[in-house]
């Protein structure tokens, strides 16, 4: 185990187990800026963890980070590891990110699906959904990120329990999706909702559910533009842009969906590394270099959040 | 541990309505066991499926039969997967 986070190794995918030591150790690194939030249990009774960095104040507005909701694409957990490092190293460094953690909160969920995670590192590496049971079915498991009250059970998710892109037997069924619900909901004052997958290299904002466009499109359209420059401007890596329908297909019951139609303005999805040469199966030499380049697009919205107080 | 021993990643390219719609219904045929990495979604968006062993024969003959062009995109999963591993401890011894 690593004594402390300078010597935690960045480069190489994590066990829950280590993912879990490594927030300790940041939190205890660092207690004037970091906690650690449980938010709930998941479906097999492990407790689900959410960062706070704040520096100070009461209900702040916020920005809300999680990765790792389907569980096998696990740059999207590694990369949320080095995000949680990257947080406490720049903070009283950088200006503009000062800036952002002296005025926002920051929410960090890392592994959003730990029953998943476990599974993939226990007995399958390609497992992607919960491991919630279906009465009535041999299947296990839900796609957690069709399992949100917005479209519910519409076009873009399947009623099979056998499915990969099951929807589950109700909105929020999942507990790993009812604990964010309702941390979102409680708090209150989240202005930014970013949830990061893997893979395809794209950023997507809202609607996914339907073809009719978010009424902040334009807007929504110009952030995601500047965004995907900004990671683009480190390695080169090229990123596509816009809304979930009309960007990949229809998909229902997807949390942004429902984070923008509760009225959280900059909601986004990012499908990380790669195109299609190793897929959910990146190898660890890009963990540093892929999350490095989605920072630069994160602080491109978190500033513009800032910037742009609603 | 689930073994994944000569399953192949396939990288469809389908031109055509027609042929998004051939490749969902296999999504369909659950005795293939198929597990799309990326879903069928419109034509020149690529479908990226992952393909046990047992079914690999059939399912290129099926592509092959509807002229759908495919490519392999990961000739041995469990290959991959056993890097990845040794990555993993190597980086913890």
């Amino acid at each position: 185990r690593a004594r402390s986070t300078s010597t935690f190794n960045y480069d190489t995918y994590h066990t829950l187990e280590e993912i879990y030591d490594f927030m300790d150790l940041l939190v205890a690194e660092n207690p004037q800026l970091v906690s650690k939030l449980q938010i709930g249990n998941s479906y097999e009774g492990r407790p689900i963890y959410v960062l706070k960095f704040s520096t100070g104040g009461s209900n702040r507005p916020a920005i809300w980070i999680d990765t790792g909701i389907h569980s096998r694409e696990w740059i999207t957990q590694a990369s949320g590891v080095w995000f949680a490092k990257k947080i406490t190293e720049d903070y009283g460094q950088d200006a503009a990110f000062t800036a952002i953690l002296d005025n926002m909160d920051i929410f960090l969920e890392i592994v959003t699906n730990p029953d998943g995670f476990a599974y993939t590192h226990s007995k399958n590496r390609l497992w992607r959904k919960t491991r919630s049971l279906t009465s009535g079915s041999s299947c296990v498991g839900v796609d957690a990120n069709r399992n949100w009250d917005a479209g519910f059970g519409m076009s873009g998710a399947s009623s099979s329990p056998c499915s990969e892109t099951y929807h589950g037997k109700s909105a929020n069924s999942e507990v790993e999706v009812k604990s964010v619900v309702d941390f979102v909901n409680d708090h209150g004052n989240i202005k930014a909702f970013l949830s990061i997958h893997s893979y395809s290299q794209l950023l997507l904002y809202p609607y996914g559910y339907k073809t009719e466009s978010p009424s902040d499109k334009d807007e929504l359209d110009q952030v995601a533009k500047s965004a995907v420059a900004a990671l683009s401007s480190l390695y080169g890596t090229e990123y596509k842009y816009g809304s979930i329908i009309t960007t990949i297909y229809q998909a229902s019951g997807g949390s942004i969906d429902w984070t923008y139609n509760q009225g959280i303005k900059y909601s986004f999805t990012f499908e990380l590394r790669d195109t299609g040469r190793y897929g959910f199966l990146l190898p660890a030499s890009q963990i540093i270099p892929t999350a490095q380049e989605t920072w630069l697009a994160l602080l491109t919205i978190m500033e513009h959040t800032l910037n742009n107080p609603y | 541990k689930e073994d994944f021993v000569g399953h192949q990643v396939l990288r469809i390219s389908v031109a055509d309505e027609a042929q998004v719609q051939t490749v969902t219904e296999l999504e369909d045929l659950e005795h293939l066991q198929l597990d799309f990495w990326r879903g069928p979604a419109r034509p020149g968006f690529p479908i990226d499926v992952r393909v046990p062993f047992s079914s690999i024969q059939a399912v290129k003959v099926f592509l092959e039969a509807h002229g759908i062009r495919y490519r392999i995109m990961i000739e041995d999963v469990q290959s991959l997967l056993d890097e990845e591993q040794e990555q993993m401890l190597a980086s913890q011894s």
